[in-house]
């Protein structure tokens, strides 16, 4: 475990647990897309499938159990909660997320690491994983206004997306043969997306105006 | 291999 690697888990850690808070505290979810929330529960399911048979470290398992407790916890509030699901902003979120899993299914059949259902899924969750932010950004870019909710939970998903490929690349230098293809390139796509968010974040932040995103 | 295999990562 490498610094890198915990400061991406901790910043990865308080994107969801801050917005399961604040969801929980101002009984609203404006601006939060429920297809990206979906998706990240999906993306922590098909990759937590070992969780109980393949002990990596109590760290590890914690850390997996408050990743599946939080994501689907914002799911239900979304979906059942009977005040917070009616400021979900349904119309604006329309993003056929179906359009994302399928090919992220047939491309883990075809490049995965072992064929086997495990190892299936978890290239599975790694390209969902790439792309699951993707409603969210459009709804951004929908709506317009991205007030600190949603801003600072994409900002700090794209901070741990950050940390993970200085991880990688220390990793790559401190263990020998240490090369997994498939979550750095799809790391690297997923980081990519967000870029051109957090350009926008910055500037808007250093000029001190709203965030606006370009249509 | 298997090592390689076993996914440590979060």
């Amino acid at each position: 475990m490498n610094l890198f690697r915990l400061a991406g888990d901790m910043t990865h850690l308080v994107s969801v647990v801050v917005l399961l808070l604040k969801i929980h505290t101002i009984k609203s979810c404006a601006g939060v897309s429920l297809k990206t929330q979906e998706l990240y529960a999906l993306v922590f399911a098909a990759r937590y499938l070992d969780l109980f048979v393949h002990f990596v470290s109590l760290y590890n398992t914690v850390m997996k159990l408050v990743f599946l407790a939080s994501s689907f916890s914002i799911v239900w509030y979304m979906r059942k909660h009977k005040i917070v699901r009616r400021t979900y902003d349904r119309e604006h979120d329309t993003f056929r997320h179906h359009f994302i899993v399928l090919p992220c299914l047939v491309l883990a059949l075809l490049i995965n690491e072992r064929f086997t259902f495990r190892e299936v899924m978890w290239a599975f969750s790694i390209y969902l994983e790439a792309v699951a932010i993707l409603p969210q950004l459009v709804l951004l870019q929908r709506t317009r206004n991205i007030d600190n909710l949603t801003g600072q939970y994409v900002f700090f998903l794209g901070a741990y997306r950050v940390l993970y490929i200085l991880n990688w690349i220390y990793r790559y230098f401190t263990e020998p043969h240490f090369v997994h293809w498939i979550s750095w390139i799809a790391g690297i796509v997923q980081t990519v997306l967000y870029a051109d968010f957090f350009y926008y974040y910055i500037i808007s932040w250093k000029n001190n105006v709203k965030l606006e995103l370009p249509a | 291999k298997s090592e390689a295999l076993e996914h440590d990562e979060l």
